[in-house]
């Protein structure tokens, strides 16, 4: 048995839960916050067996893999007339930072 | 020295932290959620040398352990009176799941 | 890689966090409860390459050492005024309780 120790983004957890869930693997999530930007993300519990370790990795890369979204930067107006207007800019969102540690004993009471 | 990392119910939380304390066990808490019913449970870390490891999982055990409870669950009363009698509906409470992993080094600061 | 699990005084945690990012190291923050005092305490898990382990530990140990500091006690005045007055006492603050375990696999998505 491992144990995946998985810190995604708040936005991409629901997602990965729930596909988690739907093949079956079982998970507990943690709110946690990230060291640099203080910002809150999530920590997810994954317990897998061995042979399943690949498939749930994929799981994980296929949701939080990187990609680009466009959002809109508010972006003053020429001159100073204090109006803004929306203005697309591109983001990249996504990413997960990943540990898999063994597990000695696994017990289900 | 192990780490037991043990996901139980909120509800037999504080009688295994207690019993945990009173045989001298170190315990650190965490509320979490589980990926499936998307309801609060309790993780506990717990650091034991590994002379103690079986004697910690064994309070787990005892206090987590499957039990049966008489819950009252709301049942209309016969005809449309719009009228909820109490009745008595058997449900199964506890149980635990519980990861063990090797520390290969512990330090109290 | 390892995964390091610290426990430390929330009064210690944010010195602790930025000293760790100065450092470049990657850290995410649990809130956590003491098993013991039933009061809130931090657990950061901090993932440091192998041969950074003992530099991430002396930081660790830096910040977090036990120290005496100056609290003061109301103290009840002598005669039975109701009034109090602010005493000097010695307290020991800092300590952390901390885990190494191995990190068999480490994956940024
Ligand atoms: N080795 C490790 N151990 C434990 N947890 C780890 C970790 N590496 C990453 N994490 C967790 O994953 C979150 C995202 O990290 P990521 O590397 O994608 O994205 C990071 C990284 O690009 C940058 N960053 C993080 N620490 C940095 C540092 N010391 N110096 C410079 N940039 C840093 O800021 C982003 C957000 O970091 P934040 O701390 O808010 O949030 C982090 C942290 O909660
Ligand atoms: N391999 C693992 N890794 C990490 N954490 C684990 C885990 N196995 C269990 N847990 C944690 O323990 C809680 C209780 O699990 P249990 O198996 O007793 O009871 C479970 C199980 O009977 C069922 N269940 C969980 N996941 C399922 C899934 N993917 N498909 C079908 N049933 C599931 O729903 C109950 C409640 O699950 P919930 O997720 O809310 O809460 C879970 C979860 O927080
Ligand atoms: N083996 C272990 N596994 C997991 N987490 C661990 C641990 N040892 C310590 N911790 C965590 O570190 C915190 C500080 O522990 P420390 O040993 O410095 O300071 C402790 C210790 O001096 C004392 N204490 C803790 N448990 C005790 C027990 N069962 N019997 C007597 N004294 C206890 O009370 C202080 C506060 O304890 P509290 O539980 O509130 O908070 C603990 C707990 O959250």
């Amino acid at each position: 048995m491992k144990l995946i120790i998985a810190v995604v983004q708040d936005e991409d957890s629901p997602r990965l839960i729930s596909r988690l869930m739907k093949s079956g693997y079982g998970v507990t999530k943690l709110a946690t916050t990230g060291g640099f930007l203080r910002a809150g993300n999530t920590t997810l519990l994954i317990g897998v067996d061995d042979g399943k370790l690949k498939d749930a990795m994929d799981i994980i890369e296929n949701v939080c893999k990187c990609r680009k979204q466009v959002a809109t930067a508010p972006t003053p107006m020429a001159g100073s007339t204090g109006m803004y207007v929306p203005y697309p800019v591109e983001v990249t969102v996504g990413g997960a930072t990943v540990f898999v540690v063994d597990v000695e004993e696994f017990r289900k009471i």
